[in-house]
């Protein structure tokens, strides 16, 4: 079945990074996956991207959404969204899963970023509208679920408060879909920079009266279950760190981390980085809820709202 | 005598911790200054800037120039940049020294950033013209020389490329005053990274033909300073992380720095990061230089164009 998930960052914040590390090359799973699958996913978007020049060292025109097609701005001076998606398949819990990951290059990256939560909440509604489409069908085949199942939203790690654009997105969008903010390349912030700007960032979404993924708090049968999910739920938003590189960790493992003249860094462990919380959320754990909630939920909504008319 | 330095930087890039680290709390000349003083500087700054609201938890206001006189948008839609001044004593080399630090809220920390360099380069421009009446006084003192002396330049560590809104600042600021653009945050990279980033960085500031504040390459009568000379401008631009916190390094040593479950960065190492260079460079070594290129240089260049209009 599909898992159709929208990456939200702007330039710089590890969103390919982190996609791989989600994704590719799980050291547990590696020998699980195809090769050719497992290599596939960020390199198929930045494969998508290399017209935006990311390849090539020539500074403006990478990776900022300098495209021909939308504007002449080669300056970045005006916001220049692209939507890019790639898929591919991925083995979960003995489970085939086809995953797409939909990027959107560009975001936050000009001078002037204006209206640049647009063209990515067109694309929640294009996906939307195509599953209405397909419902109003008499042969109908529900194997082509494109909708957005959960919107990854990368917070920059200044350790301050949410920037305008973020809750401008964010108020944009979690109607839409399944927002989970995560702060990104957490290694920046100590534990307590990570404590207060996880308090501020929830009381900001409060205020903005803006509605996150909440993992259900309900229906377990055990107390180590249930204990696991309050700490899911009490992590949020994840702190994250993301690296597919294996290095050398204090006590000799070999780890995926990342190694600084200080000390090393392990992705995979909870006590430098939520990461395996949110590996939980969105892989291991409750992409079911995800699916259903887009499905039951978001998607009713919108096709309410949207025939009301 | 003065020295007049403005510091520019979006917030989060821990510019007030950068300033402190800087000019208050180093830890072998503290005793040497008076507890006033030292306090001073970035909560001067800090106490200018309280109308933001940075010291209350409210979100969107917090330091991102929502400042009425400007304008009245309080979303962060557009940019509202406010210029703040605080000045101190500091001694140095047994000299006297009037620091003024001129700061910048509210740059780059819009939606909207459009020409939010402009009240920046007013400010520029504003006191050299005040240098420019006074010179034609007929009593003139030149002991309140309130030239901007050198730009600091924060440039967020993305590990890419400069962002489209650095380079228009650079280009728009260069030709007036010292430009010293630093890496900030750069406990956020690896020594891999680095090399890379800065080399980028060069190579975009050199097709932009942007000019930086160069250390002079001669004069020297050792071997000693020559290297040391070579050392401070190959290490351009500096990657620089500050903190006034003391914590304790991995072999015991009582240090500034930041300590993470992974390790402990000292900020004087110059192992660990630049903030050596970027002192002996702003401060111990080439204060006078700064002082002598912003007269003889770009002073005089902003004169004669005044004039021949
Ligand atoms: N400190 C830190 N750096 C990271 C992290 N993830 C990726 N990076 C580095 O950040 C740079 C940009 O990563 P990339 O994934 O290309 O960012 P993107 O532009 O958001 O796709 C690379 O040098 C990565 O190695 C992280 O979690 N922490
Ligand atoms: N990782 C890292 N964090 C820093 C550094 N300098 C300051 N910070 C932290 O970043 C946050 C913001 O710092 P602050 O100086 O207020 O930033 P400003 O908004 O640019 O003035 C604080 O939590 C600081 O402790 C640094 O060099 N590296």
């Amino acid at each position: 079945f599909n898992f159709n998930l929208l990456v939200v960052s702007q330039r710089g914040l590890g969103k390919s990074t982190l996609i791989n590390t989600l994704f590719n090359k799980d050291l547990d799973s590696i020998s699980g996956k195809s090769p050719a699958n497992s290599q596939a996913l960020a390199e198929k978007l930045e494969g998508v991207n290399l017209e935006d020049g990311e390849h090539g060292e020539n500074g403006t025109n990478g990776g900022i959404g300098n495209n021909e097609s939308n504007n002449n701005d080669s300056s970045g001076l005006h916001a220049s969204v692209k939507i890019n998606a790639a898929t591919t398949t991925i083995e979960e819990n003995g489970v085939n899963l086809r995953l797409t990951v939909v990027d959107t290059p560009g975001f936050g990256d000009a001078i002037d970023n204006t209206d640049s939560w647009k063209p990515i909440v067109d694309e929640i509604n294009l996906r939307f509208d195509q599953y209405l489409d397909s419902e109003n069908k008499i042969n109908r085949s529900f194997e082509d679920d494109n909708r957005i199942h959960a919107c990854l939203y990368f917070i920059e790690p200044t350790a301050h408060y949410l920037k305008p654009l973020d809750i401008e997105f964010c108020k944009q969008v979690h109607e839409k879909c399944n927002l989970i903010p995560i702060i990104a390349k957490s290694d920046i912030l100590t534990e307590e920079e990570i404590t207060v700007f996880k308090r501020r960032i929830k009381k900001q979404l409060d205020e903005a009266h803006i509605q996150l993924f909440q993992p259900p708090q309900y229906g377990f049968d055990d107390e180590e279950a249930i204990q696991a999910s309050h700490e899911l739920f009490d992590n949020m938003p994840y702190a994250v760190v993301g690296s597919t590189d294996v290095v050398v960790s204090k006590d000799g493992r070999q780890v995926r981390g990342r190694s600084y003249p200080w000390g090393v860094i392990e992705v995979d462990n909870s006590k430098h980085c939520d990461f395996v919380y949110l590996r939980d959320l969105l892989i291991s754990q409750y992409l079911e809820e995800l699916r259903e909630k887009t499905s039951k939920v978001l998607y009713e909504r919108y096709r309410s709202e949207k025939l009301s008319k």
